[in-house]
């Protein structure tokens, strides 16, 4: 698999707090 | 085709794909509080994210459109859309409550998106926000039985939607004069690429 999505990736790791 | 009217009609292009892009942020977060979301893998998050977010946006958007003047009012008094603007965006006025927030929920969670992997998992998530939504409905409208049915109808007509814009944004996108003002965000999720 491609790991694109990059930035949908990111913003749903980052943490929200 | 190239018009002056067509020209002129796109002018808001860099603020619409701001503002999208901002709601799509939301829409990420607002996917992370629901239980169960970030249990998916990522693949299924993405592939979710992907195919539903433009509908929880249309769905948000009726929060900021006025019948009054039939206009979306978007950051002050410059940032006006009328009907004619975004033509194919309105869906009707919904009564924005609570219960909207789960009609969301049962949005994204949709088991028969592209590129969604784990049909049982999202499945299972949807059916409790269903009986969530019965719930409800229930408590808070009582006599609204045919309530739960027509909910149920309209994620059907915001699917019709959302197929109209991947054929808009499709169209929209192949323009390299039009795609150069869409947001790095935009271009992800609205691109055809499946995670």
């Amino acid at each position: 698999k491609k790991k694109d999505n990059a930035l949908l990736r990111y913003l749903l790791d980052k943490d929200d707090n | 085709d190239s018009s002056e009217e067509d020209n002129s009609r796109l002018s808001m292009l860099p603020h619409l794909a701001d503002l999208v892009s901002y709601s799509i942020q939301k829409v990420i977060g607002f996917a992370k509080m629901i239980p169960g979301f970030r249990d998916l893998t990522a693949e299924d998050q993405i592939a979710l994210l992907k195919s539903s977010a433009i509908e929880i946006i249309m769905l948000r958007s009726n929060q900021s459109f006025s019948l009054e003047d039939m206009s979306w009012s978007c950051g002050g008094p410059d940032f006006k859309y009328c009907v004619n603007d975004v033509t194919k965006v309105h869906i009707g006025s919904f009564v924005c409550e609570s219960r909207c927030l789960w009609y969301e929920c049962m949005g994204l969670f949709s088991a028969d998106r592209p590129g969604v992997q784990d049909h049982a998992r999202i499945e299972a998530l949807q059916d409790r926000l269903c009986d969530v939504l019965q719930a409800y409905i229930r408590i808070h409208h009582p006599g609204g039985r045919l309530l739960y049915a027509k909910m149920i109808q309209k994620l059907a007509d915001l699917r019709s939607l959302n197929e109209e814009h991947s054929k808009q944004y499709r169209s929209l996108s192949f323009q390299p004069e039009h795609s150069m003002q869409l947001t790095p965000l935009v271009l992800e999720v609205f691109g055809s690429e499946v995670s």
